[in-house]
């Protein structure tokens, strides 16, 4: 979802927070798993 | 295990291979070096910043290198 | 300072809060929480994901708390 790449560190680890994903910082190591995670909670 | 656990997270200023991690092959070495987790200590600090949290490591790492379960988990 | 950095990498297992790193007062602490790093494991998950390279994570700590070259020195 090219929307979620666009977001800020920030604005994932908000998004993470709303669909209740436990979660570390939002960093280049684990973005792209947080990513994942929240499309599949959006799905 | 908790030997194993153990020793992973007493690598931050050791130099081991990431092929040093237990469950850690050849084969899913290779695919770890190529993204940079070249160390234990690199993937240790993985570990650390999923907060410890053995589920989202697990995951991360298949993702990662293809491991499947077991392998994750050791 | 030796100590000090012993102490840091002595930590994965600990369950300190990011104020306990020397160099981070409640100010930069707070920053650093915001951005999820509470705790100390978490900020030295940074430190070995940036290769314990310490200009790099001098340079990262930084731009994430707006700490000066001296606090991020410590």
């Amino acid at each position: 979802m090219a929307t979620l790449s666009s977001k800020s560190n920030q604005e994932l680890s908000q998004l993470l927070d709303e669909y209740g994903i436990k979660h570390g910082p939002v960093v280049g190591s684990t973005r792209s798993l947080y990513e994942k995670k929240l499309r599949d909670a959006m799905a | 295990t908790s030997q194993k656990h153990r020793d992973f997270v007493a690598e931050p200023m050791g130099d081991k291979p990431v092929t040093a991690l237990s469950g850690i092959g050849e084969a899913l070495g290779k695919k770890l070096e190529e993204q940079g987790f070249d160390k234990a200590f690199v993937v240790l600090g993985q570990f650390l910043l999923l907060r410890k949290d053995r589920e989202l490591f697990a995951e991360w790492l298949k993702d990662a290198s293809g491991a499947n379960a077991r392998q994750a988990g050791a």
